[in-house]
C-alpha cells in the first residue's frame, strides 16, 4: 500500500514539466526515504535524478519498496487536470498495475481521482559516486536559463570556463560568436540573486546547449541553480526543491579528440 | 571530431 499526500500539488506538476522533455518513460521508486527517480535520455548522455523526501509530504505511507513505471507525458496529462492550489495524493496498492492521482481543492468542495496504467520499464540504474568538483558555481536559476536560451540562438555548444575572474559561457556559430561572463557577486540585497564561485582550480568544459536548455525547464522549482564542474566528469546541474529534496541533471561533456 | 561519452561510460566503467 502506497499513499503520498502532497499539499503543494503544483510542485508535482512542475517536477513533471522539468523532466518530460528529457525522458519519456521512467520508474518512480518509493521507499521509506522518499519518492525518487533516476532516468537517462535515449542517447544516454544526460541523466535526471529526482528526490522528494518523505518528510516533505503531509502524509507518507509506503509499506514496502515499490517501483512504478510511468510514461511521463501521460502522467503530465493527468496532473494538468489538477488545479494549481489542489492537494495531490498518489495512491497504489501492492501488486496492482495502476496508480491513482487524487486531486482535492483547498476547501474540499471538489475531489477528483484519475487512474493511470503503469508500464514495465527496463531501466539501467547507475551508481553515481560522490565526487570532488574543481569548481562549483551557484547563480540565479533565471539567469542561467536566460544565458542558455540566448547562446542557443548563436551556437549548438557552450564552453563553460571557471577562473578566479568568474564563470564564462562561450559559443560560436555560423553567424558569429558570443561570450557571457558572470562575476562573483555576493553583495546583493537577496541571497538568491548572488553568484557565488567556489573554485579549487580553473576548469573549462564543452556541453551541448540542447540538453542544458532542457535542464532549465526546472527553473520554476528553485530561485538558484548549482553547476558543479570537473575535467573528465559529467557536469551536475542541481535545482534544490525547498524542504523536499532536489532535481539533479548530469550531462557528459563533449570531448575534443 | 567532437564526440560524447555516455554516462554509463563515466559511472559504471570508470
Amino acid at each position: 500500500m502506497l499513499e503520498l499526500r502532497l499539499v503543494q500539488g503544483s510542485l508535482l506538476k512542475k517536477v513533471l514539466d522539468a523532466m518530460r522533455e528529457l525522458v519519456n518513460d521512467a520508474n518512480f521508486d518509493c521507499s521509506a526515504t522518499g519518492f525518487s527517480l533516476q532516468a537517462m535520455d535515449s542517447s544516454h548522455v544526460a541523466l535526471v535524478a529526482l528526490l522528494l523526501r518523505s518528510e516533505g509530504f503531509e502524509h507518507y505511507r509506503c509499506d514496502r519498496n515499490l517501483s512504478m513505471g510511468m510514461n511521463l507525458n501521460n502522467m503530465s496529462k493527468m496532473l494538468r487536470c489538477a488545479g494549481n492550489d489542489d492537494i495531490i495524493t498518489i495512491k497504489a496498492d501492492d501488486g496492482t498495475d495502476s496508480v491513482t492521482f487524487m486531486f482535492e481543492s483547498p476547501n474540499q468542495d471538489k475531489i477528483a481521482d484519475f487512474e493511470m496504467k503503469l508500464m514495465d520499464i527496463d531501466s539501467e540504474h547507475l551508481g553515481i559516486p560522490d565526487a570532488e568538483y574543481q569548481a562549483i558555481v551557484r547563480m540565479p536559476s533565471s539567469e542561467f536559463a536566460r544565458i542558455c536560451k540566448d547562446l542557443s540562438s548563436i551556437g549548438d555548444t557552450v564552453v563553460i570556463s571557471v577562473t578566479k575572474e568568474g564563470v564564462k559561457f562561450s559559443t560560436a556559430g555560423d553567424i558569429g560568436t558570443a561570450n557571457i561572463v558572470c562575476r562573483q557577486n555576493k553583495t546583493v540585497d537577496k541571497p538568491e540573486e548572488a553568484t557565488i564561485i567556489e573554485m579549487q582550480e580553473p576548469v573549462s568544459l564543452t556541453f551541448a546547449l540542447r540538453y542544458l536548455n532542457s535542464f532549465t525547464k526546472a527553473t520554476p522549482l528553485s530561485d538558484t541553480v548549482t553547476i558543479s564542474l570537473s575535467s573528465e566528469l559529467p557536469v551536475v546541474v542541481e535545482y534544490k526543491i525547498a524542504e523536499m529534496g532536489y532535481i539533479r541533471y548530469y550531462l557528459a561533456p563533449k570531448i575534443e579528440e | 571530431e567532437v564526440f560524447q561519452n555516455t554516462l554509463v561510460d563515466y559511472f559504471n566503467n570508470k
